[in-house]
């Protein structure tokens, strides 16, 4: 099974048809590699039962499940923009996107409807794997202005003793996430909205994109956050599709803040596209009726 | 009126910490969908038509250069269009907000009937950009497209079939009656790389090719096909 090689001119991505994954981002001109490989998994959510459930407030994860068998992968590719197409389950599938001259990879995520008949209720997220040694260090952005330090079961302000190793060491991301190596490369992600995120293990990325729960978490909302294509909450059809995209960049110190700052306000304001009927120059004449 | 008064409102109630978490009940969070939503609508209505008066004002111009007659008639170099303009070339641009699942009724149906494509842009931000953009097309009356900015000049471009996630999402919309009828969901996109000016707009048109078009000297800057491998 081939090595596949994709090129923006600006990235080098490669990809191993073998296992249908993501191998590696390299930025050209700026001697900046890293082994780089996108997961998808989801954590089960705890049910209440004795303790704490997930619900609209609380994320407690009750074990997560991977997917590591190879995957069938399709790569589309042209002048303009290639495409890798992966699907890891009929219900997480991704679409990673390489536009000529790009300095980042668009990769798009698409979620749901979740499963829903073995009861349990699902968290889906997005893990993207590297060899960046970030230690247990990473940066999540306060509101899409000054990136916060975070440190895996630390606070800066009193001991904390961690009861759960995974939710305690979750942070709202309004725009951003990236590890980094002391004077060294940075892999930054860019959301298009707000999500949770973080780094449980170094050289890792974590990023929730679409959740459902049963059970409510007794926080005062009384509902399970079980948004359904039938409208009901308590009634079992299936859940909401999401579909979004996270924007990664691979940079050096002297460049990484600059250039993720950039790719965050790009993202934050795109450009507004509006459609008509050309009727000037260069448009074909009305039609024969 | 033309406002942007219902948006602000609804993004004002959204402060709400429920809002901003989705902590709250489902009918409270339709709710806040539902005035999010149009409020949108209304201030896509007012953001088209101001856009709508540029552009084609810009595109009359274009064709007047090009000694073309056009619809308004020659318009004087620095001639603004009159409020009816404004108003027909309002209602002659459109929003699409399932962009992302390759759904627009405008350029699917323009596409299937082979009209040519005005893509009229805005650029919120205060410096120069570009950006990939994919424009959902319908093939069935042609797959020869050409694309040119607001100068006449060609761009490179590429057809992309949609995928199969695309697919799947599109069919899902259309079980959950979100699309009404498949009309407006295409199974290819156009795509090229757009420059906009800082916090300006700027036009792309994209030109459908064929019959005896194709038969003479061949076309330059037809979009290039796309190649697919799948393991």
């Amino acid at each position: 099974q081939p090595l596949v090689q994709l090129s923006s001119g600006v990235i080098d991505v490669s990809v191993s048809a073998a296992t249908g994954r993501l191998l590696s981002l390299g930025r050209r001109g700026a001697n900046l590699a890293a082994d780089l490989n996108t997961e998808v998994f989801w954590y089960n959510s705890s049910d209440g039962q004795g303790h704490e459930a997930s619900g609209a407030y609380i994320f407690r994860p009750d074990g997560s499940i991977g997917i590591t068998a190879p995957i069938p992968i399709e790569i589309v590719e042209g002048p303009v923009l290639t495409e890798i197409r992966q699907e890891f389950r009929p219900w997480a599938k991704l679409t990673t996107r390489i536009w000529k001259g790009a300095e980042f990879l668009e990769v798009e995520w698409t979620a749901g409807p979740l499963p829903f008949k073995d009861g349990m209720g699902h968290e889906l997220v997005i893990r993207y794997e590297s060899n960046v040694t970030s230690g247990d260090e990473f940066y999540t952005d306060s509101n899409g202005r000054e990136m916060l330090k975070r440190k895996v079961n630390f606070r800066p302000t009193w001991n904390l003793d961690v009861k759960q190793p995974v939710a305690g060491n979750y942070y709202p991301l309004t725009a951003a996430i990236y590890i980094e190596e002391e004077a060294g490369r940075q892999l930054a992600v860019v959301t298009d909205r707000a999500q949770g995120g973080s780094s449980l293990k170094p050289g890792q990325v974590e990023i929730m994109v679409h959740r459902r729960v049963f059970h409510d978490d007794a926080r005062g909302v009384a509902e399970n956050l079980n948004e359904t294509m039938c409208g009901c909450t308590q009634c079992n059809c299936p859940g909401l599709v999401t579909r979004g995209s996270h924007y990664l960049t691979l940079q050096g110190p002297s460049t990484a803040a600059s250039y993720r700052r950039t790719l965050q306000q790009l993202v934050n304001d795109p450009l507004i596209l509006t459609f008509g009927k050309a009727s000037g120059a260069g448009a074909a004449q009305t039609l024969p009726s | 009126p033309m406002s942007t008064k219902r948006l602000e409102m609804a993004v004002a109630l959204l402060q709400h910490h429920d809002a901003i978490t989705g902590t709250a009940k489902q009918l409270v969070a339709d709710d806040y969908h539902l005035r999010l939503s149009k409020g949108m609508d209304e201030a896509g209505d007012a953001f088209r038509k101001e856009l709508a008066s540029l552009a084609f004002a810009e595109e009359a111009r274009s064709s007047q250069q090009a000694g073309l007659e056009h619809k308004w008639g020659l318009l004087q170099p620095n001639a603004t269009l009159q409020n009816e303009d404004v108003d027909h070339a309002g209602g002659r641009l459109g929003l699409c907000h399932l962009l992302n699942a390759s759904v627009c009724h405008p350029t699917v149906e323009m596409s299937r009937l082979g009209h040519s494509i005005l893509v009229a842009m805005y650029n919120p931000l205060g410096w120069p950009r570009t950006q990939g953009i994919r424009v959902p097309i319908d093939t069935n009356f042609t797959s020869n497209w050409t694309v040119t900015d607001a100068s006449g000049q060609v761009v490179e471009s590429q057809l992309l079939p949609v995928s199969n996630s695309t697919v799947d999402l599109q069919n899902i919309m259309l079980q959950a009656d979100i699309l009404g009828n498949l009309t407006a969901a295409a199974s290819y996109e156009l795509v090229f790389i757009a420059a906009a000016p800082p916090l300006g707009y700027t036009t792309y048109t994209l030109t459908p090719v064929w019959g005896a078009q194709l038969s003479g000297a061949p076309v330059t800057g037809l979009a290039a096909a796309s190649r697919s491998r799948s393991w």
